[in-house]
């Protein structure tokens, strides 16, 4: 996260790869359910033995005496409807909800976050030099209305995509926050409204950052919970 | 510091069963204590190890013996000794124990015992291993295992086994060498990859069942410049295997420039900056990051310019940066070529009233009929839905599904999936950005706000 600074995020989880290098991020919707990107899995049917997740820390690499850490092996991952970019991670076993790990809440179908709600990134990427990269750094970032977002990217932009400000002062997500959540305060909840997908700049200040409008796909993610 | 289950090769969840023969008796011990019992047996071939129970049995015959078949049974492992399963040889190939029994020149090879037409005084024994007519090499010959042959006028002939670091060459940095070599290139035995002593380390095989980490044979999973093992010398942590670079190396496959596939490893395009617009650095320079990733090591990589490239297996393409503090980044910034089948027609609003025979997913899976109970029990099905024309595995919309029609698969890895039938161009899908009902939520979204996150 750049412009961001150390904070708590207990449904951000952490992607890591067979060397247990963080590479992803994701958000816990259910015990044994994230939520994350594909462009960051080889593919729909990857073969993912010796992925797993870890939560509950705040630090990236967390030294071996952490108590509140948990680390837990990814069995599946299941695709999204075509062009949502969203996958689904199941886990081998629920995590174990505390303080420091939380349920992260689904939207209603289809909401839409109305303008200038101020919504949080949260990941373990890049901080481009703005803060502490080895651990979980929060940003806050108001929602841009979808007709505003669409004349400033010159009519660029799909009914599934979320808009946010951009800020003068950089601020956005960037390498190693892909997949993680936009998470909104919604009836006194955070929800995840939206996910973070790669973007070719890391926080831009001219332009709005854009995230995966999660309510067009909730029906899609309670289908393969329930499947 | 070598285990006894170095001369064995393993096999997961599988039984030896032999033909009418009675099972042998089982024996209380770990997989090291039976290998150990059965390699100073000289009946013993091989063992069958259940985990679980710590029990093995001690077998007389391997795969290659008559009358004898493998089978899947997940609660052993067995063990074989390698010298019975090699089709190469180690050194002079007098412990060659495998069922090669023709000559370098196709000539059949007489039987041990007989004495026509050629007479001997190899006779077998227990010790030696001369049985049947296959090749052996009783008298320690410079040019391996040999045999009689039942030709009259040729006594004897080298059957021509190939030296195990021979038989199988590699491609490339030998990611992809599956060969038998066990030992470094200064001799010493590798480790097997299954156990953690003498030296630890995080190469498990079923954390990377793609990489081959049989036994103790020489791998590389790491992308190292050419294969290695951790060694049985408590002294020298690991070291690189002698073999044999194959003379033709593979032709690029799949090569893609505008976005990747996979993991990337057949990227080839020019994107040479970070995300966050840090220039990638150059792969033939060791500044500012020093790497091993030199070009010239890994000539199947394209390891050109500075350009984002995956030599290692990584996640997606990267490259080291040219910032000092930021070693290496992953250019998830190219996007992934799309891998959905051709849609073949199409549907009207979400699809609730395709009534068409397409019959297979987006990734091409064969759909599941509607009113079959495998490999998928379906909450949906022609009973409970009798309106929706659940007909045959065609895929269909019976739950009004806004992403379009979808059926259960044939993988019983993939519960549904959505099928190869795109929105027609002409449909109008009402538009979201309206205004939401009033919302609450239970269970979820909470956080202690007051948790302050503390510095070191």
């Amino acid at each position: 996260i750049v412009g961001g600074q150390p904070g708590n995020s207990p449904w951000t989880v952490s992607i890591r790869n067979r060397e247990g290098v963080h590479f992803c991020g994701g958000s816990l919707v259910k015990e044994q359910w994230v939520i994350s990107t594909p462009q960051c899995f080889s593919s729909c049917d990857a073969d993912l033995t010796g992925y797993e997740v870890q939560l509950g820390t705040l630090f990236r690499d967390p030294g071996p005496g952490d108590p509140d850490q948990q680390t837990i092996p990814i069995v599946r991952i299941v695709c999204g409807p075509s062009e949502s970019q969203l996958v689904m991670l199941k886990l081998a076993r629920p995590a174990t909800l505390n303080r420091r790990v939380a349920l992260i809440c689904l939207p209603p179908e289809r909401y839409v976050v109305p303008a200038g709600t101020v919504c949080e990134i949260a990941g373990w990427g890049e901080t481009r030099g703005t803060a502490d990269s080895s651990v979980l750094n929060v940003a806050q970032l108001p929602v841009l209305a979808h007709e505003d977002c669409k004349k400033a990217l010159r009519g660029r932009l799909k009914e599934s995509e979320l808009c946010t400000t951009p800020l003068r002062a950089g601020v956005g997500a960037c390498e190693g926050d892909y997949g993680g959540p936009l998470a909104c305060l919604t009836a006194d909840c955070w929800v995840l409204e939206g996910v973070i997908i790669p973007s070719r700049v890391c926080a831009r200040t001219d332009q709005p950052a854009l995230f995966i409008r999660v309510s067009l796909y909730v029906d899609w993610i309670y289908k393969v919970m329930k499947m | 510091q070598r285990s006894p289950l170095n001369d064995f090769q393993r096999l997961r969840a599988t039984e030896l069963l032999a033909v009418a023969a009675d099972p042998p008796p089982r024996e209380q011990g770990s997989a090291e204590q039976c290998a150990q019992r059965c390699a100073t047996s000289l009946a013993c071939r091989a063992f069958h190890h259940d985990q679980q129970s710590q029990l093995c049995q001690l077998l007389p015959w391997t795969q290659h013996s008559l009358r004898v078949q493998l089978q899947k049974n997940i609660h052993y492992d067995l063990y074989q000794k390698k010298d019975y399963l090699r089709d190469c040889i180690v050194g002079d190939g007098s412990s060659y124990r495998g069922t090669r029994a023709t000559t370098e020149k196709g000539l059949r090879c007489q039987h041990w015992q007989s004495m026509t037409p050629h007479d001997h005084r190899f006779l077998p024994s227990p010790r030696n291993g001369l049985e049947e007519n296959y090749c052996r090499n009783p008298d320690r010959d410079k040019r391996g295992p040999w045999c009689y042959t039942v030709d009259p006028n040729v006594r004897h002939q080298s059957c021509g086994i190939k030296k195990c670091e021979d038989a199988v060459c590699m491609t490339c940095n030998g990611e992809d060498y599956r060969g038998t070599v066990d030992h470094t290139e200064s001799g010493t035995e590798c480790q097997r990859w299954d156990l953690q002593h003498p030296h630890k380390h995080p190469y498990h095989p079923n954390k990377y069942p793609d990489k081959g980490l049989d036994d103790n044979y020489c791998r590389n999973p790491d992308s190292s410049e050419r294969p290695w093992c951790y060694t049985t010398d408590p002294g020298q942590e690991r070291e690189f295997c002698h073999i044999r670079l194959c003379k033709k190396q593979p032709r690029p496959v799949n090569v893609t420039t505008g976005c990747f596939r996979g993991k990337g490893e057949s990227y080839r395009g020019r994107v040479n900056v970070t995300v966050s617009g840090i220039p990638c650095q150059r792969w033939d320079s060791q500044v500012p990051h020093k790497h091993n990733f030199v070009p010239e090591k890994y000539p199947c990589k394209d390891l050109k310019e500075n350009y984002c490239r995956n030599p290692d297996g990584s996640e997606a393409p990267w490259c080291f940066t040219a910032r000092p503090t930021v070693r290496i980044a992953f250019c998830f910034h190219i996007r992934r070529c799309p891998d959905e089948q051709d849609a073949q027609e199409c549907y009207h609003g979400h699809g609730k009233h395709y009534h068409g025979h397409v019959s297979k997913t987006r990734k091409g899976i064969t759909c599941q009929p509607w009113a079959a109970q495998t490999p998928h029990v379906p909450q949906i099905s022609p009973v409970t839905h009798p309106e929706a024309h659940l007909e045959e595995n065609y895929c269909r919309n019976p739950d009004n599904d806004s992403h379009g029609p979808w059926c259960y698969t044939m993988d019983p890895r993939t519960p549904f999936d959505y099928c190869a039938i795109k929105p027609c161009s002409s449909s109008q899908v009402p538009s979201i950005l309206e205004n939401a009902d009033a919302v609450a939520f239970e269970q979820c979204g909470q956080r202690d706000e007051m948790l302050q996150w503390k510095g070191r």
